[in-house]
C-alpha cells in the first residue's frame, strides 16, 4: 500500500483537483502595530508583515515544500497505521528578521533586530 | 482582539525572549508615551533609516555592527563653572541590569563638540570621572578616542568601550557611569556670565550601548541537546574500546 502512495509522486496527483488554492502556500498579511496595541512602545515601522502559512498538506508531499523525512513517514503512518496521528500541518520554513525602533518605559530608544519575525516560505 | 492589552495572551508563554521583553520592558496601554525628542530621537532615527529600510527589513550593507543599539540619556547634570572661562557639568547615565544573552560590544559617548549657547560659541568635550571614594573626585586619566559621527557632521562620538567595561559592566546591582562634559568658551567671549545653569545637556550628550544577542549560544551552553550529550557518551566509549 505504500508503494500505491509513493507512486503518486511520479504521475499527476488527482486527489486534489480542484483544490490547488486550499494547499499549503504563504500568505501575504500585513498588520499595524496599533492593531497589536504596541502603538504606544514601537516608533517604526508603522507596518509589520509578519505572513502567515495555510492549506492543506498534500497526501504525497511535493519536493518544492521542503518537507523532512518524518513529514513523509507521518503521512505513511496517519494513512496505513493510525488516523490519530495526524497530516502534517502547513508551518512557515524560512524567516526574515525586522528591525524595530521603540521607546522604553524610562525613556531610552532602543534600536534592536528581532529574528524570525517574517515567515518566508511554508512547509509542511 | 483588536485593541486589546496582548499581555495576558503572551504570559502563557514567558520564556521566550521576545515575550519576556514584552511583559518586562513594554510600556502598559495606562501609562503615557514616553516623550522623547529631539536630538536623542532624531540621531536614532538616522541609525534607524541607515540600518532598515521602511518595512522594517533590515539593509544587507548595514554597518551598525550589533543587533541591538540603546540610546541612553543622562539622569541628571550638576553645572558648576571652574577657573576661567571654562563649564563642567556631571552627567549620571543609568545603567541596566545586565542581561546573560545580551552581550556588550561598544560603548559610545556622542556629544555636540560645537555649541551655540546665549550668543556663544562654545566648543566641548567629555572625558570619563572616576569616583575613588565619597569625599575625593578625580578626573580620570583615560580617554576614549573621539572622531565625527558618521550620522551628523553635528555629532562626535567618543569610543568609552573599555571604561565601560573595565569600571563598570561586571558590577552587580545599580550602576551609573558617569561623565564629564566639558565646555570652554571660545576666543573673544571670555568672561562673560553664561546662563549655563538655564540649560539642559539631555540633548547634547548621551550613550550609545552596542549589544549582539547570544540567546542561542547561551542555551546550548546551557542545556547540552540530547543528541549531543549520546553522541558524545558514544564517542567516549568507542574511544575506550580503540584504546583496550
Amino acid at each position: 500500500r505504500a508503494a500505491i502512495i509513493t507512486s503518486k509522486i511520479l504521475g499527476p496527483t488527482q486527489e486534489h483537483v480542484g483544490s490547488e488554492s486550499n494547499q499549503c502556500s504563504l500568505h501575504h498579511f500585513q498588520v499595524s502595530f496599533h492593531q497589536l496595541g504596541w502603538d504606544h512602545w514601537i516608533i517604526a515601522p508603522n507596518l509589520y508583515t509578519p505572513n502567515y502559512c495555510k492549506g492543506a498538506c498534500p497526501r504525497v508531499l511535493r519536493y518544492g515544500l521542503n518537507s523532512p523525512n518524518h513529514a513523509i513517514i507521518q503521512n505513511l503512518v496517519n494513512e496505513l497505521v493510525d488516523q490519530n496521528v495526524p497530516q502534517p500541518s502547513c508551518v512557515p520554513y524560512k524567516y526574515a528578521p525586522i528591525s524595530i525602533l521603540l521607546v522604553e518605559a524610562n525613556g531610552s530608544i532602543l534600536y534592536k533586530e528581532y529574528k524570525d519575525m517574517i515567515a518566508q516560505s511554508c512547509t509542511c | 482582539k483588536v485593541g486589546q492589552p496582548s499581555a495576558a495572551l503572551l504570559a502563557e508563554a514567558p520564556t521566550l525572549p521576545l515575550i519576556q521583553e514584552l511583559l518586562e520592558e513594554a510600556p502598559g496601554k495606562q501609562q503615557r508615551k514616553p516623550q522623547v525628542q529631539g536630538h536623542p530621537m532624531r540621531y536614532m532615527l538616522e541609525l534607524y533609516q541607515r540600518s532598515a529600510d521602511a518595512h522594517g527589513h533590515p539593509r544587507e550593507n548595514r554597518t551598525i555592527g550589533a543587533t541591538m543599539v540603546r540610546l541612553v540619556r543622562p539622569l541628571a547634570n550638576i553645572a558648576r563653572t571652574l577657573r576661567g572661562p571654562q563649564y563642567i557639568q556631571t552627567l549620571d547615565f543609568p545603567l541596566r541590569p545586565n542581561r546573560i544573552a545580551y552581550q556588550l560590544v561598544r560603548a559610545i559617548m556622542v556629544y555636540h563638540h560645537q555649541v551655540y549657547l546665549a550668543g556663544f560659541h562654545l566648543s566641548c568635550h567629555v572625558e570619563p570621572w572616576v569616583q575613588k571614594n565619597t569625599s575625593n573626585h578625580t578626573l580620570s586619566s583615560e580617554r576614549g578616542s573621539s572622531k565625527p559621527s558618521l550620522l551628523s557632521k553635528a555629532w562626535t562620538e567618543m569610543d568609552i568601550t573599555q571604561h565601560v567595561q573595565q569600571r563598570l559592566w561586571d558590577h552587580k546591582g545599580h550602576r551609573v557611569l558617569q561623565l564629564r562634559f566639558i565646555c570652554q568658551q571660545q576666543k573673544g567671549s571670555e568672561g562673560l556670565q553664561l546662563p549655563w545653569h538655564d540649560t539642559s545637556s539631555l540633548d547634547t550628550a548621551f550613550l550609545l550601548l552596542y549589544f549582539n544577542d547570544t540567546y542561542k549560544s547561551v542555551q546550548k551552553a546551557k542545556l547540552p541537546p540530547r543528541g549531543q550529550e549520546e553522541f558524545k557518551k558514544r564517542d567516549s566509549s568507542l574511544f575506550l574500546h580503540r584504546a583496550r
